[in-house]
């Protein structure tokens, strides 16, 4: 079972933090067997090769990470010469993909995240989709060409399953970028939106932040992951599976940290003077929900209309052009 | 008095709140005796008519507040062509200007808050520092002409005296727009940065963010406000003023709401479902020490080294080009 999630976030949104905290497991750390690459679209056939072997070395890969990047520079140079910081002044937006094994209910799920360091963390971040959006092009286009070979008997499945996208919780509304990238990606992956470190803001401020989002959301057009409903459900399932869904974007903390609670019980969390924020405490945060989302429940759902509408509708359009 | 102070931070994070916890008082309400006036370089005569008055229309000042804009476009439209979303692509950065009497140690203060909307809220933020700039700059000026005219007797003092910078608790380290903005700034004012939002880190991300951001600015030549040291400062006092000094950038929370502490005590603070942050609590972050610094301990220190360091830096400059 493959699962690959596009993990798009400006830096120190907690994004790293909160995947490990999804799979209870270090996956940065290539000591957990994870394999780091840099995936630029060039590479893609690269990391075809590596999953074959399996055997990248770890070193190499190492060294790789973070120097090869696909600028999304708009050849905009007088940006530069007025500011003598050019790097940070352009979009630099990467790609980069760490691959691992995850059990999951006693299945071994073979889980890619996909990240994309340097999205809106410029000072000009002009077109830093261009990159993303790309990549997960790129993907389909690697899996319409493995349908069209004659000996079509192991597909390797690399597309982008889910986009998960990491919202700054000003407590205000989305951001240019954000809906930006939101109407860019909507077609292409299944997107699910979260309100990142929502520990910085109390329930109200949740509340109508999330009303906020959503209203501008739909404004923009913008279609998120929504798990069909199946003619056996149940009343009970069909209720659930619309709760979870109207908690999008999910308010959510991740912390791989054990801390002792009020309750004198060891649990994930995050501690400050005032008190100890619970990562798997309903009553503090969407993280349970966003597990349930994204990894418990519907995973078959996410791959199905990855392949059956997402990728179908790239492919009849390339295919039309 | 007067005291002018200019509040730089990108919306969100907290900055309306902080200016009214600073001074007890909602300083953007103009029932409350404020004058809100949107003081673009080309207004700063209106303010001044208006300071000599008192009586500007409130409801012309509101219509204005908000529509008046003094745009960094670079004239860059091929971005806008790209984005169909021109307003929000490109930076448009207004300045705004809130006057109000403060009561502080039975002294009547004249507050004046410099605000700017639209700093570093864009897709393309560069140059977004420009109108600033020139905002502190027109301020000299302004003074300038004051002191070469025949009658000096009452010279009003509109310069800035303290830039606060919100610095966002991403808690990895000062992203290059903040680097950018604090070298074009530290010249011409004294600059104060905070963490905003300081809720959101914990004791150890706050100390190791703040040891980040110290090195950066030191990196980058940027000088910070430091009270100076006096003759006849006995030992305590100079060991307080450094203790003071070292604490920044003030790590600060901002709140308006009373809530019950859990030694049953109202106190200003944010609810949270794990505990209650208080906001004059020390131990839970530095706004008492940002207040001191700003508001009680070193006022006069602050018009001292605008008036003769700062300004006259910035006007021997100006008569020697
Ligand atoms: N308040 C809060 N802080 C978090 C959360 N998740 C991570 N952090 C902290 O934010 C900082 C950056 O986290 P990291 O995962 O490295 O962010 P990344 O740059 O997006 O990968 C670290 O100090 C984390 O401990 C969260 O849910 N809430
Ligand atoms: N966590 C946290 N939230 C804050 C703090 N100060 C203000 N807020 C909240 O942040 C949101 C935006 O505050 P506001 O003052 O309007 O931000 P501004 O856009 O910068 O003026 C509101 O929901 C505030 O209650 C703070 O110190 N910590």
């Amino acid at each position: 079972f493959n699962l690959n999630i596009l993990c798009v976030s400006q830096t120190g949104l907690g994004k790293s933090t909160l995947i490990n905290t999804l799979f209870n497991k270090n996956i940065y750390n290539e000591e957990n067997g994870s394999n780091i690459v840099n995936s630029t679209t060039d590479n893609l056939d690269k990391i075809k090769l590596e999953d074959d072997n399996n055997t990248i070395s770890n070193e190499e890969s190492a060294e790789n990470t973070n120097t090869d990047n696909v600028s999304s520079n708009n050849g905009n140079n007088k940006h530069n010469s007025s500011n003598g910081n050019s790097e940070s002044n352009q979009p630099n937006v990467r790609i980069e993909s760490v691959s691992t094994i995850i059990e999951e209910n006693g299945v071994n799920l073979r889980l890619t995240v996909v990240d994309t360091p340097g999205f809106g963390d410029s000072i000009d971040n002009t077109n830093s989709w261009e990159p993303i959006i790309k990549e997960v092009d790129s993907r389909f286009d690697q899996y319409l060409d493995a349908e069209n070979r004659i000996n079509r008997s192991v597909i390797e499945d690399n597309r982008i399953h889910a986009c998960l996208y990491f919202i700054e919780p000003t407590a205000h509304f989305l951001k240019p970028l954000d809906l930006e990238f939101c109407k860019q990606i909507h077609e292409k992956c299944n997107l699910i939106p979260i309100i990142a470190k929502s520990d910085i803001l109390t329930e109200e401020e949740i509340d109508s932040f999330k009303r906020k989002i959503t209203k501008q959301l739909q404004e923009a057009g913008v279609k998120l992951f929504k798990p069909p409903h199946y003619e056996l459900d149940d009343k009970e399932t069909i209720k659930l599976t619309d709760e979870l869904y109207n908690k999008l974007p999910f308010a959510v903390v991740g912390s791989t940290d054990l801390v002792v609670n009020g309750e004198g019980k060891q649990v994930r969390g995050r501690s400050y003077p005032w008190g100890i924020v619970e990562v798997d405490n309903a009553n503090h945060n969407d993280f349970v929900y966003l597990r349930d989302y994204l990894v418990r429940q519907y995973l078959e759902e996410l791959r199905e209309r990855t392949n059956n509408e997402l990728y179908e509708n790239y492919r009849s359009e390339k295919l039309t052009k």
